[in-house]
């Protein structure tokens, strides 16, 4: 019923396939353009990114897909049946999402159709976002990234973003300087003892 | 804030030190927890004072956080892992950061036992420290067109480094600006006049007490740059200057010193690996590069309210709207937090896939020497047919490090911007990364100059699947799915 070759919508391991398919698609069409057109290196340096680009893309979905989505007794046992869940949207998310910015390379594979990437685009993604958002905070911390690795005040663990922006700006060096801003003064700035 | 991110908390199920452990292990978190504390402790490493520092301060600040760090190591026990750990913990890159990373490894990688006695052993107790010098002021990538010149004297045994045009400057080379008294030269061979291609040389370049450069060495650091600044990045270049025999890095190719004959003595394929080993890290660490990010800006959107949503004001809703909740959000971050996940995942098979391919080099002794004999400048699959897995490896490393360290940078970009006004503050915390992490982009291959070697490989294997004599692989696999499906 999909009238493509892959049911990316509804299964994961089509997804991984259609990946795979445009890989190889985008090979040959290579190998043709080299081969028996005799086109130069230097004219299909681009089709040589682009399909880089396509097998990376492949790899990074198939080892993301091995990682959450093949073995989920697996993952749910390491993070639980909720996080395994939500491990397995976050690939659903990143493969369609890849996928639909790159719709044209996949279409014309007949890895999807058109149709395929509208839905995709309408509904799943859309979808996805709306089930990964509760989450997203949980999962940044997970990276279990410090305070003071980070070095930010909009990313502080504690949530006080404002607090600590107020508090860098009004301790930092350029208010320890005394201007003189008159225009026929000789002196510029001089740095000064005590604080704001 | 601290409610809004608390809610935030309570609203997911999702098990965050399991997930963790998961990504990190136990034991690498606890490892972080033991290292920053050490960090912490140090007033060396505060970081207040540097996100308004100019170039110069930053470069003193780096030498005595470097310094201290290198003491800290000792003291604390660290093995390479922590020690890597504290350097990302710290923030900034140090001006020893070329000798740990590249200096050693080149030393350890490409010399003798001999030469390990006699150069890599103070390397790695600091008595000598070091920069690889191979980047060239008129050549970037590409090894085999440099410049620099080693001559062999066969009169008195030594080789005569050179700098014949000003093109043949050594440029970039991290470490080498200031900090550096040793210098594994990337230079052509020339023995009676013909050229044997591009060689590693270590070359002293500064006084060991005075820390001035020796004679008919011209070396100094570049000047401010986008990023990097607490880097000190080098010029060098030299003046027919002499090195003993025994300072060419002589692991895979020597020079007799009684006869002057060039021999090949060892299985260049192992270098590939070191190459493939380098790109697999910038693969696992391009995730959590881009997670830092992703954890600012995501943290950072779920707390800023502004506006308010068009239908819930229809509904006579009130209050400004949590950032994050606005689709437009969502489709920049979320996408971005699901590649984070992505990436670490694809980096740590690849460093499995690594690891594997070097196990089962050592018991094949891949990289035999008949083969060897005729490989001057080929390509890692056409070493011997023992290295195709080596091949698929480094085309793979190469595909996956373009494609990782471009999400991650243009997602670094996109965390900022989502940030609204306050992303340009550099108390964001992104910026200043952003800035340090962008030359991942270029070093160890430009971006887009590997998607070439991964399209030849594609090429490569296409052509063998057609005609009936691939090798069993992923790749190869998947192109014949394909032509028996089309």
């Amino acid at each position: 019923d999909t009238g493509a070759a892959f049911d990316v919508l509804n299964n994961d391991a089509d997804i991984v396939a259609a990946y795979g398919w445009r890989t190889a698609y985008l090979t040959f069409e290579a190998l043709r353009l080299r081969d028996k057109d005799h086109q130069s290196w230097n004219s299909l340096l681009v089709h040589f990114w682009r399909l880089s680009t396509a097998q990376s893309q492949f790899l990074v979905v198939r080892n993301f897909y091995d990682a959450v989505v093949a073995n989920p007794a697996r993952v749910a046992g390491a993070v639980g049946d909720v996080t395994g869940e939500v491990l397995r949207d976050l690939f659903r998310l990143y493969a369609l999402q890849t996928m639909e910015q790159h719709a044209a390379d996949f279409f014309t594979s007949g890895a999807v159709t058109t149709n395929q990437i509208s839905l995709a685009r309408t509904k799943g993604i859309s979808n996805l976002l709306d089930r990964v958002r509760p989450h997203a905070v949980s999962l940044v911390d997970a990276w279990n990234f410090s305070d003071f690795f980070l070095n930010s005040s909009l990313g502080r663990s504690d949530g006080k973003v404002y607090e600590d922006m107020f508090a860098k700006a009004s301790s930092n060096p350029v208010n320890n300087l005394t201007f003189d801003p008159y225009v026929d003064s000789p002196v510029l700035v001089k740095r000064v003892a005590g604080k704001l | 804030g601290p409610d809004l991110l608390a809610i935030e908390r309570a609203g997911s199920g999702v098990e965050v030190t399991r997930l963790s452990e998961l990504l990190h292990t136990r034991e690498l978190i606890n490892k972080r927890s033991r290292v920053e504390a050490a960090l912490i402790k140090d007033p060396t490493f505060d970081k207040t004072e540097l996100l308004s520092m100019g170039r110069v301060e930053k470069i003193q600040r780096s030498l005595a956080r470097g310094k201290a760090m290198k003491r800290l190591q000792e003291k604390e026990g660290w093995d390479a892992e922590e020690y890597k750990i504290a350097h990302q913990a710290a923030g900034e890159p140090t001006v020893y950061d070329l000798h740990d990373g590249m200096f050693i490894v080149t030393l350890r990688e490409q010399g003798t036992p001999e030469q390990h006695k006699l150069f890599l052993e103070p390397a790695v107790n600091n008595k000598i420290i070091g920069c690889y010098a191979q980047t060239e002021l008129g050549h970037g990538s590409n090894v085999r067109g440099l410049e620099t010149t080693a001559t062999w004297n066969q009169a008195d045994q030594t080789f005569i480094i050179h700098s014949p045009v000003l093109t043949a400057s050594k440029w970039w080379i991290g470490s080498l600006g200031r900090t550096a008294n040793h210098a594994a030269v990337m230079a052509q061979l020339y023995i009676d006049g013909k050229n044997y291609g591009p060689h590693p040389f270590l070359v002293q370049i500064r006084d060991l007490k005075t820390h001035e450069p020796l004679e008919n060495v011209f070396v100094g650091d570049i000047g401010p740059k986008f990023g990097f600044g607490s880097m000190d990045n080098g010029f060098l270049l030299f003046n027919q200057y002499k090195i003993p025999h025994v300072n060419m890095l002589a692991r895979f190719n020597r020079v007799d010193p009684a006869t002057g004959v060039y021999k090949r003595v060892g299985a260049p394929s192992l270098v590939y690996g070191t190459m493939v080993w380098v790109r697999s890290n910038i693969v696992l660490d391009s995730g959590s590069s881009l997670a830092r990010g992703v954890a600012i800006a995501i943290r950072y959107c779920a707390i800023r309210r502004q506006f308010q949503d068009r239908d819930a004001e229809a509904a006579g809703a009130t209050g400004e709207t949590p950032v994050l909740n606005y689709k437009m959000v969502q489709v920049r971050l979320l996408p971005l937090l699901a590649a984070t996940y992505a990436l670490h995942f694809t980096g740590r098979g690849m460093m499995e896939m690594y690891e594997a391919n070097q196990e089962r080099m050592k018991k094949e002794d891949i990289g035999d020497r008949e083969t060897v004999k005729k490989i001057r400048g080929a390509a890692p699959e056409d070493l011997n047919p023992g290295a195709e897995q080596l091949a698929d490896l480094h085309a793979t490393s190469c595909g996956l490090k373009a494609l990782g360290s471009t999400i991650a940078v243009e997602g670094l970009e996109m965390c900022r911007r989502a940030c609204g006004g306050h992303g340009y503050s550099s108390y964001s915390g992104i910026g200043t990364w952003y800035a340090d992490y962008l030359p991942t982009a270029t070093w160890e291959g430009d971006n887009y100059m590997l998607t070439q070697q991964v399209a030849r490989y594609l090429l490569k294997s296409a052509r063998a699947v057609l005609a009936g004599n691939a090798p069993k692989n992923e790749t190869t696999t998947t192109l014949q799915f394909y032509l028996s499906r089309k």
